[in-house]
């Protein structure tokens, strides 16, 4: 019932009552936000009297049954942890989906590790989280995505540049492959506001409304889909299933002022793919010696 | 070569086939994740040699390097249980790079030198108890997650830290570093 706030001296992010992100504050000026995580009810077998149209969501396909996705919590439980380098927020909402957000000193983006799974199917319901960030910008049915962590392209919602677009399947005939980013913006010519979203690995994306953004974090399925993997994505067999662990940088800048966004995202999407790497050895030396 | 060469044939066989897809069945799965794994492997070595021609000729050979695959469940075997070790960055871009670093320790006090021998700010964080990641990581007995800032550290080149555990620190000086660095926790009245 108590709102909470951390900062790293650039962003304030703040927490409402229910311990959900709020808005974030870059440079005094707020971006009113909200981020949850979700789960679309995946369609099972037996959706169709042909062979040919039964098609349950599975390995090849994303094919929810229905047209939004569900909160898998309204609220998160709370722990709180602030000192010089890091202060992070870590945010329960059930046994098997939690996450943190943290901000490290003197970054400009907001680190979000999700952790997911083993995702329950005892209700015999396939499920397929997402991670949506819904703020109020409006960006008029435009979303940007990487293409191969190349090239960023612009996606328009319900929309095909080449053909007529017939609209039946809402939500996955939105989605797109993310390798690496997405984002929107609040005009198409005079971009001012920009919140993205750096994934760690592919993912598929969409923005199914104006000013929200969203990405897949793990999915869990009872059915194949009769596409040719001949087997439900169902990992490990009929074990428990996996726990899933990711993180996604959250890029908020609510004055551009000229400045494209790629030039903030393609930093932080080369930060998250070549990490420094580790490696540690014991040594009974002191330092002097061992130098 | 070869041990580079591995792991640019097994990311080419898993990119080839429907491992980008993420379309193949579970058991072809798995193996895609040994062949990686067992490449991944292959090129470590190949860093750990490395380091080792780097050193001047008639230093004393290099201790061999670990890699910490678990870092991301906050198990590493060598961080955890010894009470000197080293870390080396190494940074594969062609910019220089400035990273935080995060290492799965035991409880105590600790001490981080940069390649200069200064002292580095640094915080404990405590780790947060999490049923589904604790039943993945049996054998760890990090309490806490030893926190720095690795700073310029070369295009593709390398920083390496030295970091020391004592139990606790003495006298007034101490106390006042030992609150520096640590964290402060809030929770959530259930």
């Amino acid at each position: 019932g108590e709102k909470i706030a951390i900062s790293n001296g650039k962003l304030l992010v703040n927490f409402d009552a229910n311990g959900l992100i709020e808005s974030i504050v870059v440079d005094g000026e707020t971006v009113m936000m909200s981020q949850n995580l979700m789960w679309y009810a995946a369609m099972n077998e037996g959706n169709s009297n042909s062979i040919f149209d039964d098609r349950p969501s599975g390995a090849y396909v994303f094919r929810p049954n229905g047209t939004d996705a569900t909160p898998i919590a309204m609220q998160a439980t709370l722990i709180v942890q602030t000192g010089a380098l890091v202060s992070e927020v870590h945010q329960k909402f059930s046994d098997w989906a939690s996450q943190v957000v943290r901000v490290y000193k003197g970054q400009s983006d907001v680190e979000i590790e999700w952790t997911v799974g083993p995702i329950p199917v005892g209700d015999g319901i396939g499920k397929e989280i997402v991670s949506r960030v819904t703020t109020q910008i409006p960006s008029g049915g435009r979303f940007y995505t990487d293409s191969n962590g190349r090239q960023t392209l612009l996606r328009r919602r319900n929309f095909r540049p080449t053909w007529t677009l017939n609209v039946s399947e809402p939500v996955a005939g939105n989605y797109y492959p993310i390798n690496s980013h997405i984002y929107v913006t609040d005009d198409e010519g005079n971009a001012d506001t920009v919140v993205a979203l750096v994934n760690d690995r592919s993912q598929g994306g969409t923005s199914l409304q104006d000013g929200q953004i969203e990405l897949m974090v793990h999915r869990r399925l009872l059915y194949d889909d009769h596409f040719g993997v001949g087997e439900p994505l169902n990992e490990p067999g009929d074990g428990p299933g996996l726990v899933v662990r990711g993180t996604h940088y959250l890029l908020v800048n609510p004055s551009l002022a000229g400045i494209h966004p790629i030039s903030l995202i393609r930093p932080l999407a080369q930060q998250m793919f070549m990490r420094p790497w580790l490696s540690f050895s014991s040594t009974s030396l002191s330092f002097t010696n061992w130098k | 070569q070869h041990l580079i060469d591995s792991l640019r044939r097994s990311m080419g066989e898993a990119q080839h086939h429907d491992a980008v897809a993420g379309t193949e069945k579970e058991h072809v799965s798995q193996d895609y994740r040994l062949r990686l794994h067992d490449s991944v492997v292959d090129c470590q070595q190949d860093v750990s040699n490395s380091f080792s021609k780097m050193l001047p000729i008639g230093s004393q050979p290099l201790p061999q390097q670990e890699f910490c695959l678990h870092l991301n469940v906050s198990q590493c075997a060598i961080t955890e249980s010894s009470s000197r070790f080293t870390v080396t960055a190494y940074n594969p871009r062609s910019h220089e790079v400035t990273t935080y670093v995060r290492l799965p320790v035991t409880n105590g006090f600790y001490t981080v030198l940069d390649p200069d021998g200064s002292e580095m700010i640094i915080q404990l964080v405590p780790l947060v108890a999490l049923q589904s990641i604790d039943a993945e990581r049996p054998k760890s007995t990090a309490t806490h997650e030893l926190l720095f800032q690795a700073a310029k550290i070369p295009p593709l080149g390398h920083k390496t830290f030295y970091i020391i555990k004592t139990s606790t620190g003495r006298g007034q000086h101490s106390a006042i570093r030992e609150k520096q660095q640590s964290t402060t926790v809030r929770r959530a009245k259930t």
